[in-house]
């Protein structure tokens, strides 16, 4: 374990709560995309399978349990105790479109062409564009709350501390992970144009609002 | 460089 990527879980866990709060605060899903946070629920299920057969550490243990229960209580959340707010009209971003190619992709290339390994390429390929729901709801509204912005910013940091972490960890722990590296860039890539109006509006005390 | 063996990434 090193910094980049205690703070980049921690951004992630920050994100979770984050998220919560807005639903539980403003009792609503507005401006939050279903398909994204049912994305979400797949990767975890899918990259945490190996919490049945491999023990890494305490730590890992415990946060892939937080993330699978805490992404499971969102959908909760957005399907049933909030479901009035949740308006799937403006949530049309068709997922067919990032599962099919992330399961393709994962047959392709993979380290190793077993089950779990490939359940966890395709979780590495999915989390890299699952969020674009997300972000092309936030298009077509123009707009969003500013906690939902936090959200996004958080969620955005997380894998881009992945980054650093494993530049550290080619220089000192001699390994490299090719493919959550590309998928790491690719993922933090779809976040560059929101962060760019987060930190030159949301954190000038202005409203995140796309030019129209 | 070793390919990693183990994910013990999140």
């Amino acid at each position: 374990m090193n910094l980049f990527r205690l703070l980049g879980d921690l951004s992630h866990l920050a994100s979770i709560f984050i998220l919560i709060h807005k639903i539980q605060t403003t009792r609503s899903c507005r401006g939050i995309s279903f398909q994204t946070q049912a994305l979400y629920v797949t990767v975890f299920v899918a990259r945490y399978i190996d919490l049945f057969f491999r023990w890494i550490s305490l730590y890992n243990f415990f946060m892939k349990i937080f993330f699978i229960a805490s992404s499971v209580y969102i959908l909760y959340l957005m399907k049933y105790r909030y479901r009035p707010t949740h308006d799937p009209s403006i949530d049309t971003f068709k997922v067919e479109y990032l599962v099919g190619p992330a399961v393709v992709l994962s047959l392709i290339f993979n380290y190793k062409f077993e089950f779990t390994e490939i359940l966890w390429t395709f979780s590495i390929y999915l989390e890299a564009v699952a969020i674009l729901p997300q972000l092309f709801m936030l298009q077509r509204t123009g707009e969003a709350e500013t906690i939902t912005t936090h959200y996004l910013a958080a969620l955005g940091a997380y894998r881009a501390l992945y980054i650093p972490n494993w530049i550290y960890r080619y220089f000192t722990e001699d390994v490299v992970d090719p493919i959550a590296i590309v998928a790491g860039l690719v993922q933090t890539g779809l976040y560059l144009d929101f962060f760019y109006v987060y930190f030159t509006k949301v954190l000038q005390g202005q409203k995140f609002e796309l030019p129209a | 460089k070793g390919a990693v063996e183990v994910h013990d990434e999140l």
